[in-house]
């Protein structure tokens, strides 16, 4: 544990409770991609199946199930509670376009061809990619409500605090896994566009809102 | 060969 992998979790838990009370609070999924909350549901089912093989740490069976329990709950809210507020129109993004080719890229590059493992490796790859139907939906629209950014800055300064906390590991541990590291670049640079709209936009107090 | 259990981070 160091201090960005710590901070990056935190970062990563904020997202998710933000997005969690702003659809609680408002009693509405309005601008939510419903689509990007089912496959992180997918996503921490399939890498957190190892809670039922190995003990790591309170902390980390702690976070994961939090993760899990708070996505399924999303998702929940999205589709059953809160279902009259779904912008489904918006959210047309087809999840078998990513779903499948994150599949079969998962069973060709892994570290070890067993079912937990390519399991695991699947949520790395589909993880990077998640927030595309997100991203796709406020393209469409032009616009994000500014807390349901808050939510997408928290959710990509997760990934990048873990790219300082693998440089870490591997300066300090000699621990480096490719998988991870190359997807987590990939998931990062997938947000630059969105940071730079975040500082140049929102933090001075606009919404934000693309050009038509 | 990746050790399963090596997976410690969320």
């Amino acid at each position: 544990m160091n201090i960005f992998r710590l901070t990056g979790d935190l970062s990563h838990l904020a997202a998710i409770i933000i997005l969690l009370l702003k659809i609680w609070k408002t009693r509405s999924c309005a601008g939510i991609s419903g689509k990007s909350q089912i496959l992180f549901a997918l996503v921490f089912t399939t890498r957190y199946l190892d809670l039922l093989t190995s003990f790591i740490s309170f902390y980390n069976t702690i976070m994961k199930l939090i993760y899990i329990g708070c996505a399924y709950a999303t998702v929940y809210l999205i589709y059953m509670k809160f279902k009259a507020t779904y912008d489904g129109n918006h959210d047309s993004f087809r999840l078998e376009f990513l779903v499948v080719p994150v599949g079969g890229l998962a069973c060709l590059v892994n570290h070890d061809f067993s079912f937990l493992e390519i399991l695991w490796t699947f949520s790395i790859y589909l993880e990077s990619v998640a927030i595309l139907p997100q991203l796709f939906m406020i393209s469409k629209t032009g616009e994000a409500e500014t807390i349901t950014t808050h939510y997408l800055f928290f959710l990509g300064l997760y990934r990048a605090l873990y790219l300082f906390n693998w440089i870490w590991r591997f300066y300090f541990e000699g621990f480096f896994d490719m998988i991870a590291i190359v997807a987590g670049v990939v998931q990062t640079i997938l947000y630059c566009d969105f940071f730079y709209l975040y500082v140049t936009k929102v933090l001075k107090g606009k919404k934000l809102s693309l050009p038509a | 060969k990746a050790d399963e259990t090596s997976h410690d981070e969320l």
